[in-house]
């Protein structure tokens, strides 16, 4: 067999958000929908407030309260969804 | 379900919605009637009606856009946000916004509705048959005109049978143009379009001059998407062109190279190397009706809810025969009521085996023993197990004599069934009390008792006041603790301590009327107030440091001002109004019911 040629993978205009790692968009995620600022008032350090943040979105949404940044909450997170917050006004 | 805080609901129940504008991805007949279906979604089950209004200002204005579309909260492109809605009100309030840089189908991909032709509007068949080849688009082959057209069916060759496609030749909408398809080229600011564009408008839509010269006629009209319009990118609403060149190479359909991620592109110029223009080919598309219901939901007063499978779940997932989850129901009854719908059918006095239960919109209680005519009351003494240590300590203590509420007499046929709502719920020697002004009910679920009472509280548990606000046993010495007020009693059978000021367990001024009390294990009980909850140690009855806690933290999901809190069958229930909220001990919500018919199973 041919060798496979490699493939040249592009950063295509106005597509930046791809950028973001995950911890980046799981904190831009918490925070848009409600679930940091609550959390972030009883302080603790950022990955405490984290980790916090991610158990109440977790127990909300209905997935297994894992407080880490699994698989399966950051599909959740990249899921298409309404823009209401679902925590706070 | 949830509700927006302070129930935000509307005045009436004739409301009126207005589209602003529509998105180029659907015929506006298709947007029109995804929109009055899903309105109708809640107005099967209640007695809500919607009206749609073409002027003036309607409860519920309906508009598509894209980034930021004038309200402060802007949408991301294509997939993330889809829409969003505000809680009834006035102004921006009740409204309800659509992302366009979304693909608007009707969940299960591009929906192409002809115009003309002579197949009466249908949709086209993809794929299709023409002069032996398959197709899987609109074409211009077979035309000399330009005009994109496909078959209704799955061969052209056989059926004959075909429409036109959405274009920008046959027509366009909004503006002021009345539909006339655009003029190509036209003027615009001295500049000559031959094709649709975006220059002159923030929004990002596509427009064309409908005569020669706008600048001269000012006619105009918004260009329809073409079934290959890409979605997203830089180039939205924009035809793919192929072939393209793409890092040298030609292209001749959508592709995902130079991607990781799978997804399918193409160019909307010949050169994506040179002109860099792009967005993705289109997919599935969302369904503008699952949204619409969903968003509309939230105009009506429905925040977002734990349970996945109802329409309120704030994750979007396409289903083929949607039916509104008996969460969503109870979420909407419970701001505005039943629907107009047949009423309840009455229980028959007397069951018989020909008899079939009649359909009705009630929650159907479980079997439950007819009762007797004369209820038994059941012994409700409270265990007395408690240390003589224990009620030496807390006899020594001062106590500041309460005025006692000299209770009415209780009437035994008195139907716990007729109450809105109880001051106490509880699991008291296995069985559930219900207390409510000086009276209480029981149910055990072990002996299948059904519903006994009433019962006088004082009868049973002298010295307490008439009303009481919560009330738990202690798991280990079965004594049974009350609370009232800023009071709390502790009764070992028919002996009490009491009452005491709960600042004594370390509760302070901040807790006001406590709601309910969860047993932890083994001497630990969690007391609720507000919205917070402390952590009762009951063997030296203080709270545990480090509280209070915010109830939200952990009970995620329940409402943060449930009236009662109480632990049944070894789940947290929460009960607001007529329902109650039940949690597994891994704090997952896994029913919402009626207090009345699920847990007290009136009939």
């Amino acid at each position: 067999p041919l060798p496979e040629r490699p493939r040249a993978l592009v950063t295509f205009p106005g597509e930046l958000a791809s950028a973001v790692s995950d911890v980046e968009l799981a904190e831009s995620y918490l925070q848009r929908f409600g679930y940091t600022s609550a959390a972030e008032r009883r302080s603790g350090g950022r990955r405490a407030a984290l980790g916090r943040a991610l158990r109440r979105m977790q127990r909300r949404l209905g997935l297994p309260d894992t407080g880490r940044l699994d698989a399966g909450t950051l599909a959740t997170m990249r899921a298409p969804r309404c823009g209401v917050p679902d925590v706070g006004r | 379900f949830l509700t927006f805080e302070g129930d935000l609901k509307w005045d009436h129940t004739d409301l009126t919605y207005r589209v602003l504008n529509y998105s180029p991805d659907l015929d506006r007949a298709v947007i029109d009637d995804a929109f009055m279906r899903a309105f109708k979604v809640w107005s099967d089950v209640t007695p809500l009606t919607f009206t749609q209004i073409y002027s003036g200002e309607a409860d519920i204005m309906i508009m598509f856009g894209s980034g930021e579309h004038g309200d402060g909260y802007p949408f991301d492109g294509k997939d993330g946000l889809l829409a969003h809605a505000f809680p009834p009100g006035a102004g921006v309030q009740g409204d309800a916004h659509f992302d366009d840089d979304e693909l608007w189908t009707l969940g299960t991909g591009i929906e192409v509705k002809t115009r003309y032709g002579n197949a009466g509007g249908a949709s086209c068949h993809f794929p299709f048959v023409f002069e032996g080849r398959s197709y899987s688009r609109c074409i211009t082959e077979g035309r000399t005109d330009g005009l994109p057209w496909c078959a209704t069916t799955a061969s052209y060759d056989t059926d004959k049978r075909y429409g036109f496609c959405p274009s920008e030749l046959l027509y366009t909408y909004g503006g002021n143009s009345d539909g006339s398809p655009c003029v190509f080229p036209f003027v615009f600011d001295g500049t000559s379009y031959d094709a649709c564009t975006t220059d002159g408008r923030s929004d990002g839509y596509r427009w064309c001059s409908t005569t020669a010269s706008f600048d001269r006629d000012k006619k105009y009209g918004f260009c329809p998407n073409r079934d290959t319009a890409v979605v997203g990118g830089n180039s939205q609403g924009d035809p793919c062109v192929f072939p393209f060149t793409f890092l040298g190479q030609s292209y001749s359909a959508c592709t995902s190279a130079g991607r990781q991620d799978g997804k399918l592109w193409c160019a909307t110029t010949a050169s994506y190397d040179d002109d860099k223009k792009w967005g993705f080919c289109p997919d599935r598309g969302y369904s503008i009706f699952l949204v619409a219901a969903h968003e509309f939901g939230h105009a009506l007063g429905l925040d977002h809810s734990s349970v996945r499978e109802a329409l309120m779940y704030p994750m979007y997932s396409y289903v083929e025969d949607f039916q509104l989850h008996a969460d969503d129901i109870k979420g909407i009854q419970y701001l505005y009521g039943r629907g107009s719908g047949p009423e309840p059918t009455a229980p028959a006095p007397v069951p018989t085996e020909e008899s079939e239960p009649e359909p009705s919109g009630e929650p159907e209680p479980t079997e439950e023993p007819e009762p007797s005519e004369e209820p038994e009351p059941v012994p409700t003494e409270a265990g007395s197990t408690s240390t003589t240590e224990e009620q030496e300590e807390e006899e020594e203590e001062e106590v500041t004599p309460e005025p006692t509420v000299q209770p009415s007499p209780v009437d035994p046929s008195r139907d716990a069934c007729t109450e809105r709502s109880f001051d106490a719920i509880t699991e008291i020697n296995g069985e559930l009390h219900f207390f409510k002004n000086g009276k209480y009910w029981t149910r055990s679920s072990f002996w299948k008792s059904g519903l006994q009472g009433a019962f006088s509280i004082a009868d049973t548990w002298p010295g307490l006041p008439a009303i009481i606000d919560a009330a738990f046993q202690d798991v280990l010495t079965k004594r049974v603790f009350f609370f009232a007020g800023r009071h709390f009693w502790v009764f070992s059978g028919k002996s009490v301590l009491g009452p005491r000021g709960i600042e004594k367990l370390g509760i302070g001024k901040e807790a006001g009327r406590i709601s309910g009390a969860l047993q932890r294990g083994r001497g630990k009980v969690l007391l609720f107030s507000g919205e917070s909850y402390w952590r009762l140690d009951v063997k030296v009855q203080r709270v545990d440091k480090g509280y209070p806690r915010a109830t939200d933290d952990v009970f995620t999901g329940v409402p943060l001002d449930a009236r009662n809190v109480f632990l049944y069958q070894d789940k947290y229930h929460f009960c607001q109004g007529s329902f109650y909220w039940r949690m597994t001990p891994h704090y997952q919500v896994d029913r919402v019911g009626y207090v009345k018919y699920d847990i007290l199973q009136c009939p």
